[in-house]
């Protein structure tokens, strides 16, 4: 553990709190794209199935237990309790253009050809690609609230302190897992655009909204 | 072998 995986984690917690607690206050999930939870919940429920075959830390197996319960609670509250407020019309990423080329390619580029590793692989992924259908989403009505953008903010940086952590690992350590480390890549580049406008607009006190 | 080992991140 070093202190940009730990910086990571938090980031990853606190933008799982600001959605919860957002949606949770407003008694709405508007602007929230349901698919994109969808995805998550996907995401950890595939790469944690290994809770039950490898121990790797008290610390680890909590954070699983944590992503897994909150991942479920976000879409119980988007599906069931604040259904009504979806916006599900400006939701319309079809998810499938996504998990067909996660699942083809964790087929065939994987570290070892056995059904957890290959879901693992799968999860890496597609939780690179899963935030699409919310900028999407950001993208189709051309405006986030703000405490969307520092979830979105939150969870972007979850990964990129990731790519930190793993030239931190190279250096320190020689560990490096190239599935992980170019999934994670590509994940943060997909911030990019976001974080540009989150730094020259949000965080001066302005809306963002895109240019028409 | 580095094969074996757990995936010990998130």
């Amino acid at each position: 553990m070093n202190i940009f995986r730990l910086m990571a984690d938090l980031a990853h917690v606190l933008a799982i709190v600001i959605l919860l607690h957002k949606i949770w206050k407003s008694r709405s999930c508007a602007g929230i794209s349901g698919k994109s939870q969808i995805l998550f919940a996907l995401v950890y429920f595939m790469r944690y199935l290994d809770i039950m075959t490898s121990y790797v830390s008290f610390y680890n197996s909590t954070m699983k237990l944590l992503f897994l319960g909150t991942s479920g609670a976000t879409l119980n509250l988007i599906y069931r309790k604040f259904k009504p407020s979806y916006d599900h019309n400006h939701d319309s990423f079809r998810i499938a253009y996504l998990l067909v080329p996660c699942a083809l390619l964790s087929l065939f580029l994987n570290h070892e050809f056995s059904v957890l590793e290959i879901l693992w692989t799968f999860s890496i992924y597609l939780e690179s690609v899963a935030i699409l259908p919310q900028l999407f989403m950001v993208a189709k009505t051309g405006e986030a609230e703000s405490i969307t953008s520092h979830y979105l903010f939150a969870l972007g940086s979850y990964r990129a302190l990731y790519v930190c952590n793993w030239v931190y690992r190279y250096i320190a350590e020689s560990h490096f897992d190239l599935i992980a480390i170019i999934a994670g890549l590509v994940q943060t580049i997909l911030y990019c655009d976001f974080f540009y406008l989150y730094i020259t607009k949000v965080l001066q006190n302005r809306k963002l909204q895109l240019p028409a | 072998d580095e094969e074996d080992q757990p995936h010990d991140e998130l």
